[in-house]
This record gives structure tokens, C-alpha cells and sequence, in this order.
């Protein structure tokens, strides 16, 4: 891990234990490496590198007894703080119906996640739910999150491919406004291709979300900052759900993301089945970034 | 003199994040970088247009370039795996309909029995392209499955036999022994064929992509790769350290969703793009 490469580092350059300009440049070096191999964003790592000089620099480092250990710190609180300190909440407004957009590229598990969202609503926050399926082009998308619906014993919603996603949505929110939650599922679509980013505009409109949530992968490349921005200039994203952190992806995405957009982490999902998802906990993240 | 100097940092800081934004990777990008550097004259540079075109014929060296086959004579199995969602049933559909245009027999085995909705999806693609498909019901085990897809594949006089199978990561000890019982079970029962395993890699991915296919690797064969979602604004560069290390060849891309969507993979094209 980063603490193992610091020690590396630091003895390198011989008995001292006190921590200079020049070695923690070669301390700095080490974490521009481990936050790329994480998969941290190029840019977003240059930012978070240039800030950590200027804290790194400072008293505190060099006057320390044990530099890399304290060295290791500054970096992990740094860390945790550009990931947004504290967990934040799903916004289930307590009037009816709050409804919840999930968004994200193709295959991200935005279809898996509505499920997991709802039981987490149904059981956790003993809310009343119903799932709309407002993907039309994937094929069997809707017979997938029906047969998730069934499952926890959710009312779903689908329009039977004859409606647009528009249309869906409207007969969704009429028929089911007695609900607390209502979660909006939407086909994976790419964030250049114009016709479906105008319609999420179209679908949000119609139902005015209480949250509109980015799905990613926490195994997501450098490209996943071009597809949060776009998604968040044309929609607006207020929370972030990154699943398949069951993986051993570095989930450097989270780091990006969260810079790139400010909207909070709410969740991330850790496995296929319908409880394998938890509240985000920036400290755990920060410390698998850094391996 | 120190111009030269100064000008190549510059080229070698623009050629560094070029690569890294690509999703090449630091590591293989600093490894490429120091090669390249150690093996060209400091004072033969010529002007940057043309140290980009040698840079990016070094890159374009590196990657294998390897046709995909089907046998004439023997039936073919392909063995289609990958972690969830990068787009393996997809990828699976365009291929049973670009051999069913070349004039193949192309039969589909539908073996993620697991995930809600999956054979279903993939019997819709069938029914699209009217390609067979073997499915048993949801919860059915994946074997089962398979033995009645190579008998049905044996019996029909198939050409082709494409074997779908569940989203799987590879830090999954139980669900890799299932593949490898799998794919066990093909290399059993059927003794003369032409059988490819192909892993499926989504372009979006980062680093984990690499661990993908070395981890893939460590279980069953790998023959190629399919590089799903090159349509996205992703590079797939880590195509560059699983070349460089893992030497597994790049068949096909998917450059989209719906089955036409699948070209044969270009390396030069696709140095072009990253850069
Ligand atoms: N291991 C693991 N798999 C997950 C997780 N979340 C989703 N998946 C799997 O990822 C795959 C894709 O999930 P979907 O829910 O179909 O993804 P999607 O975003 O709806 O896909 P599209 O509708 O095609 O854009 C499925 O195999 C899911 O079971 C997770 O947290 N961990
Ligand atoms: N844009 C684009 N989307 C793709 C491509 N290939 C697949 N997809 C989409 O990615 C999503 C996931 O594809 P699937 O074929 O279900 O992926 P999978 O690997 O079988 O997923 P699991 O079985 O759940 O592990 C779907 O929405 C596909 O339409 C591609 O080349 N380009
Ligand atoms: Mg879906
Ligand atoms: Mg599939």
C-alpha cells in the first residue's frame, strides 16, 4: 500500500528522519503514481497534488517524529475531505410521492441498484415504493426489473414497450402518487449521444425529481469526468451511486466524480443481490484508493 | 543544445498525458516513455509532426494483430466471459448475426441462468436476428445448460456454438471455479472442434480491465478479447499493457447497441484515435 511505499521512499534517502522540501517531493511523486494507478483522473490528480504540496510543506510534516506515517495522514484526511467529508442521505421528502432518477452509461447496473434502492427504502426507511421501468430499447430491460420488483414485493411499473419513456413516467406518477418513494430506472445511454440526453430533460421535467442519481462502475476509467460533467450540466446530478465494489477496482472514479461534480456519494453497491448495497463511508474509500 | 531539451519534455508531458488520459495506465505509459526515449538520438530530433508518427509506430508494433477464424471443417465454440455488465449477451448477438451473414449454422447457449431476466434477453436477441438459442429456465444450472446446447449443436449440424455466461469478477473464488468447470466441460465433450474463449472488456474500464484479463487468464484460456463500447468517449487504451504483457489479441470491438454494431478490431485505427 501507500504507506509501504512512503517507508520505501524515506529510506531511500538515508538515516534521517526528518521529512525536507526535497523528499517529500519524492513522497509527492509517490502518490501521483498511486492515485493514477487508482484510476484517479490525470487532471483531477494534478489538482489534489498541488494542494497536498502546500499542506505537506508546511510545519506540521517536518517537525513530526515519525514523517511517514504523519506524511501518510496528511495525504489520507486529504483524501476524505475531497470525497465530502461525512455519509449523506437519500432525499425522501415526506411528501408524497419523492421520486428518485437513476442515470448512468450502458451497463453501469442502474436496473439492479432501483431494486436495491427500493428494498433499502421499503426496509430501512420503512417507506412505501413502486419501480418504474423507463427503458424501452434494452431488450427484456423491463422483464428484468420486473422480475427484481417481484422479488421484494414492490409495485412495477411499465408501460409493456408501447409507450414512450415520457408517457411511462407520467402513467407512473399518476398511478402510483399514493407512494412515498418512487424510483425511476432509465435505459444506459452515452452522454454525446444528443437525442437521449434530451430525453432524461424530457423525463425529468415530466416528474420533477426530488434526486437525480449518476450510476457508475467503481472500476470507471480517466473518461468517466467528460460523462459526469455532461450528465450533470444537462441534468443537474444530486448524488452518486458507484456499484461493483465487490471488485478489486481501486474505485478511483469516486475521487473524480465527487471533484468534478460536488454531489455527494449516497451509496455504493457491493455484490448482485438486492441487499448488496451500502451508505458510502469516505474513509473507507479514501484508504482502497491509496492501496 | 537546451531548446531541444525543453521542446522534448514538452512532447514527451504531452505524449505522457495523452496516454494516461487514454487509459493506457502510468506504469506501462512510463515503461513506453523511457523505452522510446532511451532508443531515440537526442540530437537527430526532427520536428514534432514526425516524432509523434514514429511514437505512435512504436505503439502500433506493440500490439498484436491477429485475425479471427471459424473452422470450414469443424464446428466452433465460442466461450464468451467477462465481469457484469460490460456487454457480453450483446456482443454475443452481434456475432451470432455477422456469422449467420456469412452463412454460418449459428446456434446460442444461454448458460446465465442467475441474473434476473438474462436468457431472456438473449432469446430476444435470437429471436431478432432468428439465430437457435438453448435455454432452460431461470435457476437452472448453467451445465445443465451447456450439455444440452453441445448436444443440440452435435445433432443440428451447427457450424457455430456461442456460449453466453453470467457476469463474473474475478476475485469471485467460487464463481471462477465455475467457469473453469465450464469450460472443462466443453473441452470434454466435444473432442474435434475449433473452440475460442474470448473475454469481453468494456472500453470504459481503467486499470481493473488488465487485471480482468490477467486474472481471467490464470483460470481458463484466453484467445482474444472483444473491447465492448468503443463508441463511448473511452480510448480503451489499457488494449496497450494487456498487448505489451498478456499478448492476448483484440478480435472485435463493439462500437454500439444494436447488432450491426461490431467491427474487426484495427490497431492502427485504433492508435489513431487515442491520440
Ligand atoms: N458484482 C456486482 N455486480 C453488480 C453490482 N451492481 C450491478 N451488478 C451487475 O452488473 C450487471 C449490470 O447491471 P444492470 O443493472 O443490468 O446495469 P444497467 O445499468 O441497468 O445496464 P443498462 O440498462 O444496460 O444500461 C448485472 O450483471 C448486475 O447483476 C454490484 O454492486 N456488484
Ligand atoms: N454503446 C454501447 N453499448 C453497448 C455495447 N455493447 C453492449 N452495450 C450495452 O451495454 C449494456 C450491457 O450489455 P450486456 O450485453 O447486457 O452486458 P453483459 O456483459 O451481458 O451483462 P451481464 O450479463 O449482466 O454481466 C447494454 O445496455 C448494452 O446495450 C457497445 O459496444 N456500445
Ligand atoms: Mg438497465
Ligand atoms: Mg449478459
Amino acid at each position: 500500500g501507500l504507506e509501504e511505499r512512503f517507508t520505501k521512499v524515506l529510506n531511500k534517502l538515508g538515516k534521517k528522519k526528518k521529512l525536507n522540501e526535497r523528499n517529500i517531493s519524492d513522497g509527492i511523486r509517490e502518490i501521483k503514481l498511486a492515485l493514477l494507478e487508482a484510476d484517479v483522473n490525470y487532471k483531477v490528480v494534478r489538482d489534489f497534488v498541488a494542494e497536498l504540496k502546500d499542506d505537506a510543506t508546511g510545519e506540521l510534516v517536518i517537525k513530526n517524529v515519525n514523517p511517514t506515517q504523519m506524511f501518510v495522514k496528511v495525504v489520507h484526511d486529504k483524501l476524505v475531505d475531497f470525497m465530502g467529508g461525512t455519509n449523506e442521505d437519500l432525499k425522501i421528502t415526506g411528501k408524497n410521492a419523492s421520486v428518485i432518477m437513476l442515470v448512468g452509461l450502458q451497463g453501469s447496473g442502474k436496473t439492479t441498484t432501483a431494486a436495491k434502492l427500493a428494498q433499502f427504502a421499503k426496509k430501512k426507511k420503512e417507506k412505501s415504493v413502486a419501480l418504474v421501468g423507463a427503458d424501452i430499447y434494452r431488450p427484456a430491460a423491463q422483464d428484468q426489473l420486473e422480475v427484481l420488483s417481484k422479488q421484494i414485493n414492490v409495485p412495477f411499473y411499465g408501460g409493456g414497450l408501447k409507450e414512450k419513456p415520457e408517457k411511462i413516467v407520467k402513467g407512473a406518477l399518476k398511478q402510483y402518487r399514493d407512494q412515498d418513494v418512487i424510483i425511476i430506472d432509465t435505459a444506459g445511454r452515452l452522454q454525446i449521444d444528443d437525442e437521449m440526453m434530451k430525453e432524461l430533460e424530457q423525463i425529468k421535467k415530466q416528474t420533477k425529481p426530488d434526486e437525480i442519481l449518476f450510476v457508475s462502475d467503481a472500476m470507471a476509467g480517466q473518461s468517466v469526468v467528460d460523462v459526469v460533467s455532461e450528465f450533470d450540466n444537462r441534468l443537474g446530478i444530486s448524488g452518486v451511486i458507484l456499484t461493483k465494489f465487490d471488485s478489486d477496482a481501486r474505485g478511483g472514479a469516486a475521487l473524480s466524480i465527487k471533484r468534478v461534480t460536488g454531489a455527494p456519494i449516497k451509496f455504493i453497491g457491493v455484490g448482485e443481490k438486492i441487499d448488496d448495497l451500502e451508505p458510502f463511508h469516505p474513509e473507507r474509500i479514501a484508504g482502497r484508493i491509496l492501496g | 543544445s537546451l531548446s531541444i531539451r525543453n521542446e522534448l519534455d514538452d512532447f514527451y508531458d504531452d505524449i505522457e498525458e495523452i496516454l494516461v488520459t487514454g487509459d493506457v495506465g502510468i506504469e506501462t505509459t512510463l515503461e513506453i516513455l523511457e523505452s522510446f526515449k532511451s532508443k531515440t538520438e537526442e540530437d537527430t530530433i526532427e520536428n514534432q509532426e514526425n516524432l509523434t508518427g514514429k511514437f505512435k509506430q512504436v505503439l502500433i508494433d506493440t500490439i498484436p494483430q491477429k485475425e479471427f477464424e471459424l473452422s470450414d471443417n469443424k464446428i466452433n465454440i465460442i466461450f464468451v466471459f467477462g465481469v457484469n455488465g460490460v456487454g457480453k449477451t450483446t456482443s454475443i448477438g452481434k456475432l451470432a448475426n455477422l456469422f449467420k451473414e456469412q452463412g454460418k449454422r449459428v446456434l446460442i447457449a444461454a448458460c446465465d441462468t442467475f441474473r434476473a431476466a438474462a436468457s431472456k434477453q438473449l432469446a430476444k436477441w435470437a429471436y431478432s436476428i432468428d439465430v437457435q438459442i438453448v435455454k432452460h429456465t431461470e435457476g437452472a444450472s448453467p451445465g445443465a445448460v451447456l450439455y444440452d446446447a453441445i448436444d443440440a449443436a452435435i445433432a443440428r449440424k451447427m457450424d457455430v456454438l456461442i456460449v453466453d455466461t453470467a457476469g463474473r469478477f474475478h476475485n469471485r473464488n467460487n464463481l471462477m471455479q465455475e467457469l473453469d468447470k465450464l469450460n472443462k466441460i466443453l473441452d470434454k465433450k466435444i473432442q474435434d472442434c475449433k473452440k475460442q474463449n474470448l473475454i469481453v472488456l468494456d472500453a470504459n474500464t481503467g486499470h481493473n480491465a488488465f487485471v480482468q484479463a490477467k486474472e481471467f487468464k490464470e483460470v481458463i484460456p484466453v484467445d482474444g478479447i472483444i473491447l465492448a463500447k468503443l463508441d463511448s468517449t473511452a480510448k480503451g487504451g489499457i488494449v496497450l499493457p494487456i498487448s505489451h504483457k498478456l499478448n492476448i489479441p483484440v478480435f472485435f470491438a463493439g462500437i454500439g447497441e444494436k447488432a450491426e454494431d461490431l467491427i474487426k478490431f484495427d490497431r492502427i485505427d485504433f492508435i489513431n484515435m487515442l491520440f
